[in-house]
């Protein structure tokens, strides 16, 4: 049987539904035992959040793909927030490895970790259905083209939606990566070309949180001189 | 993910990059 891009996006859409099969949209008994485990429980911080941008959500998809599909974009929030409790509870596994801790009450209570892993869970459900345009070249030329109207939702438009700064959408990538060794040759290469994307340009916005960066490393005198924002 | 290239170091994770213990 031919492979066709719609064939292969639909492949990729079951084999995405397949792998969340058996994780839930809350979160899992070992990730409640890491939130009882830090200083501050982030449990109600963390629903809460979630609820909040399940809403925005919601209607910023409904607002780019039409007002009958409000349903359908909860539907991919919901995958997008099982993939994020996913990730979220592989990453604090290695990294309980790693630093032999099992408190991790300041990342767990940031709020950019959060938001930023959520919007990359989404990036990657949203990108697998439109995997046809990725295969067509990616983000700049297939998120250009109008073979779907879904492509409207191609990165960065999360970050919009959540008011996220690129800068700390990039810092969750690698890492995700990592967490998610399921994941597919052509998302990781989706996500690389994110990350092309916020090293090439968005990071470099004026109100990027970078700069604040650059300068107190320039003031603390260590690294090499920063250049000005300008440059 | 063989093709992707890892930058972070060792001693390096998620925790590290929010500015946390």
């Amino acid at each position: 049987v031919p492979q066709t891009p719609i064939r292969a996006a639909m492949n990729s859409i079951q084999q995405l539904r397949v792998e969340l099969n058996s994780t839930s949209d809350q979160p899992s008994s070992n990730l409640q035992v890491y939130f009882k485990n830090c200083t501050v429980d982030p449990s109600e911080e963390i629903t809460k959040r979630v609820e909040e941008l399940s809403q925005v959500f919601s209607q910023r998809f409904a607002q780019a793909v039409g007002q009958r599909c409000e349903g359908l974009g909860r539907k991919r929030f919901n995958l997008g927030v099982q993939l994020y409790y996913k990730v979220m509870e592989s990453m604090l596994k290695s990294e309980e490895k790693r630093l032999s801790v099992q408190n991790f009450s300041k990342l767990l209570n940031n709020a950019a970790f959060h938001t930023s892993l959520l919007a990359c869970a989404l990036e990657v459900v949203l990108a697998t259905y439109v995997g046809n345009s990725l295969k067509n070249g990616g983000f700049g030329r297939g998120c250009g083209a109008s073979d779907s109207i879904e492509t409207d939702l191609c990165f960065p438009w999360i970050l919009d939606v959540f008011q996220l700064h690129a800068f700390d959408f990039y810092k969750v990538i690698e890492s995700f990566i990592k967490a998610e060794p399921t994941l597919k040759h052509d998302m990781m290469k989706h996500l690389e070309h994110c990350e092309h994307v916020i090293m090439e340009s968005l990071a470099w916005r004026g109100d990027s949180p970078l700069f604040d960066l650059l300068k107190q490393s320039r003031e603390e005198g260590t690294g090499e001189q920063a250049e000005p924002p300008a440059t | 993910n063989q093709d992707y290239h890892f930058g972070l170091k060792e001693h390096e994770g998620i925790s590290e990059l929010f500015d946390c213990d």
